[in-house]
């Protein structure tokens, strides 16, 4: 059972990590494209 | 453009790591649990049923947001490509060569990497990215072709038309519709320009030149002295380029431009009109290419997640 309890904590660590890059990601992304589409107009 | 269609860059998610432990503060919870006489082992299936159910719930968010980034990366691609069939239809205002360059290698990159991070996902956006790039290279092909009328002296027999290129004569034939003869050039300022002449005598007025132009030059105009038919009248230089008119569509575009007015061209030698090309500052070009291509945070937002991607598969 604590092998199982610490093998979630690291997942849901692990997850969570991924989470925020990708968080990252998409404010990047979307900040290009509101500035490539405010360059076109 | 609506500005309601802008994307929201603002995300209202939750990626605390130890949100559950916060909660939960797991000795706190022991003790009160103890003190109610209940046991160690199933403080800890409480405490991993929590866990799972946290778990699930960061990765419910996760693959919303890959979902949404790959809707976001797929807007971004169609607009770039926008971008693209711009510059297209505008080469005389392209970027220089180097910043193209960069652009084309960080769009790779960028594809690549997109791809990497959508995989298994929406693989398919990056295939309709691709098409959607390919189409309008494909219009762009198509010939443009403009029609320049000038009058020449009636004693003038030739078939030449002076607008500033040099051209190389390279045929002449009898039409049946036409008795008079049409002379074909080839632009020979540059050996790699594909814009071809026609020239021939209309048929209803035979002091009357059409040349018509089929193509676009690749290359700057070699002269801007002032150009003239034959007999000294007709057009000027700028109205005779006939690539000067951006119009594109999926059937070639005919653009006539009609220079036998004789008042038009008698008292009107600097004040013809004069086709304009839609103005793009330089700058702002590059300011847009520099946007897209050399944004390190970007880059390397991409390629870390890439990265994290490919280990937690491993």
């Amino acid at each position: 059972k604590e092998e199982s309890t610490d093998e979630l904590e690291e997942e849901l660590k692990r997850v969570t990590a991924e989470n925020k890059k990708l968080v990252e990601m998409l404010s990047v992304v979307c900040e290009n494209y509101n500035t490539l589409r405010s360059h076109l107009m | 453009m609506d500005c309601s269609s802008w994307i929201n860059t603002s995300l209202d998610l939750n990626i605390n790591p130890h949100r559950v432990h916060e909660e939960v503060p797991k000795m706190e919870v022991e003790s009160k649990l103890f003190s109610l006489g209940m046991t160690k082992f199933s403080v800890k299936e409480e405490s991993t049923d929590e866990l799972e159910e946290e778990l699930k719930r960061v990765t419910a968010e996760n693959k919303k947001l890959v979902e949404m980034l790959s809707v976001v990366c797929e807007n971004y691609n169609t607009l770039r490509s926008h971008l693209m069939e711009y510059m297209k239809r505008n080469p005389e205002k392209e970027l220089s060569p180097s910043s193209k360059k960069r652009k084309s290698e960080s769009s790779n990159n960028n594809n690549s990497n997109l791809m990497g991070i959508n995989n298994g996902n929406s693989e398919s956006s990056s295939t309709d990215e691709e098409e959607s790039c390919k189409k309008p290279r494909e219009e762009t092909i198509k010939a443009k072709i403009s029609r320049v009328y000038v009058r020449t002296e009636a004693s003038d027999t030739g078939l030449i038309v002076k607008d500033g290129y040099q051209w190389r004569k390279y045929g002449q034939k009898v039409t049946r519709d036409n008795p008079c003869p049409r002379a074909y050039f080839k632009c020979s300022f540059a050996p790699s320009c594909p814009v071809k002449k026609k020239v021939q005598r209309s048929v209803d007025d035979q002091s009357v030149l059409v040349a018509t132009y089929e193509g676009e030059h690749n290359h700057p105009q070699p002269s801007r002295m002032e150009a003239t038919s034959g007999s000294g009248r007709g057009m000027s230089q700028g109205s005779s380029v006939p690539c000067s008119a951006s119009l594109i569509s999926s059937a070639p575009t005919v653009v006539t431009l009609d220079l036998t007015n004789s008042k038009s061209s008698k008292g009107s030698k600097n004040t013809e009109p004069r086709k304009d090309s839609p103005k793009v500052p330089q700058n702002l070009v590059e300011q847009m290419a520099t946007s897209l291509t050399t944004d390190p945070n970007f880059r390397a937002a991409l390629v870390a997640a890439i990265s994290g991607r490919l280990m937690h598969k491993n």
